[in-house]
């Protein structure tokens, strides 16, 4: 499903170049829940970012299902941001002045799914993150793990080909994270989807299919 | 050092009330670090912005040093949160477009420390989180673990006599997460200080003096 190979990531500035990604390959199938980790500033969201096409690599190529995605044009990137990827963030992105409801609703609108369909899937995605009973609560008065199962019911309501979560179990406890891995190896479960998750729980890591450490770039 | 009684906290939405804090009772002395762990949602980060006068409680009184700082004036509960509380909030709050030796400046500005001292302690603080290499960074270019260590660098460069810690770990690997704890150690180490932690990491806890679940608001 994803190929990358090659990939190099490099910053410049002031003070000179920073290389954060390193020549890394990596191959991940259908059906696969892998995990990444790695030391602080190691390069995991970096390389999640790629994964994602919100940032392009110094160097390097990358194929999902067949397809040179680097290669697309910004209206094609946009459309795979939106439909082939489900992304949740290190940091909270919700939109804060917007419900639960609201926030979970506007990628299903971006995907131009039906209105008829749209509640039941709503429900059904933060039922698996237990938060049916903050469904019309104001985002920006949730706890800290509240906002970040609701980010990842948000990354999968719209049944995405590949979930990039980048520690996806950082402000929860141990049920909760749990919890987060059972809807991830659901939605494996049909065998077309893939999950690619970066953390630093050796819980979470546990249960994944395969583990990759990142140190210094370095895969 | 710090004494709360009979604290409670409820908000009112549309819905009708919502109790987050239910008569909570707690002590910390001098010396101590206690670890408040509980589910996502039981009030632990209300707890804590109630502890740094960030929110008033609903019913309750809080005695810090003898002194009862919920009927200061609005003026004494700024002077409190900016001298005697360095609080590490849960989600990432530098300033993005600063770097990180401004962000750790501004508190000492802020409580008046003289020019001359101000580079080393920024410097010594960066140093016991192991980020001496990012000083002229721009915040908004770290990585979430390098946030969240600059966060956490920033709250004690101040030596405040209470530190507010809401999940200081949440996006660190082991070692960075060992060696904050070595840095609190240190803090508490004068016997003066005191520090709360709210945290999931059982690791994180296994090194505190006591540790306080919280479960539906109560302690
Ligand atoms: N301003 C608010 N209005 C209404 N409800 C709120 C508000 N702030 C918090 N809550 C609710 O209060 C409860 C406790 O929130 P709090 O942030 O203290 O939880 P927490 O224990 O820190 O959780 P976590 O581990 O997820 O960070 C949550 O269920 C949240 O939805
Ligand atoms: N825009 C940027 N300009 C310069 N340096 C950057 C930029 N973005 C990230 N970096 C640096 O690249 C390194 C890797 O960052 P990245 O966010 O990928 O790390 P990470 O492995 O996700 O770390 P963490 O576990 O702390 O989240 C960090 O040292 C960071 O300081
Ligand atoms: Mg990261
Ligand atoms: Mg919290």
């Amino acid at each position: 499903l994803i190929e990358v190979r090659g990939l190099t990531k490099e910053y410049r500035n002031g003070a000179g170049v920073i290389t954060v990604l390193r020549d890394v390959n990596l191959q991940v199938t259908p059906g696969e829940i892998i995990a990444i980790m790695g030391p602080s500033g190691s390069g995991k969201s970096t390389l999640l970012y790629i994964l994602g096409l919100l940032l392009p690599p110094t160097l390097g190529s990358y194929t999902f299902a067949g397809q040179d995605v680097l290669s697309l044009d910004r209206r094609g990137q946009a459309e795979f941001r939106r439909h082939k990827v489900g992304f949740v963030f290190q940091s909270c992105d919700l939109l804060e002045n917007s419900t639960v409801y609201e926030n979970l609703e506007f990628p299903l609108i971006y995907a131009g799914e039906d209105r008829q369909t749209r509640p039941a899937k709503i429900l059904a995605a933060l039922e698996r993150v237990n938060l049916s009973h903050r469904v019309y609560h104001n985002a920006n008065h949730l706890s800290g793990g509240e906002k970040q199962r609701v980010a990842v019911a948000r990354a999968l309501v719209n049944e995405p080909r590949v979930i990039l979560a980048d520690e996806p179990t950082g402000q929860l406890d141990h049920d909760n994270s749990q919890q987060i891995m059972d809807y991830f190896q659901k939605i494996i479960a049909t065998g077309e989807t893939a999950v690619v998750v970066v953390t630093h729980d050796p819980e979470i890591a546990a249960r994944c299919s395969r583990i990759h450490t990142l140190r210094d770039g370095l895969l």
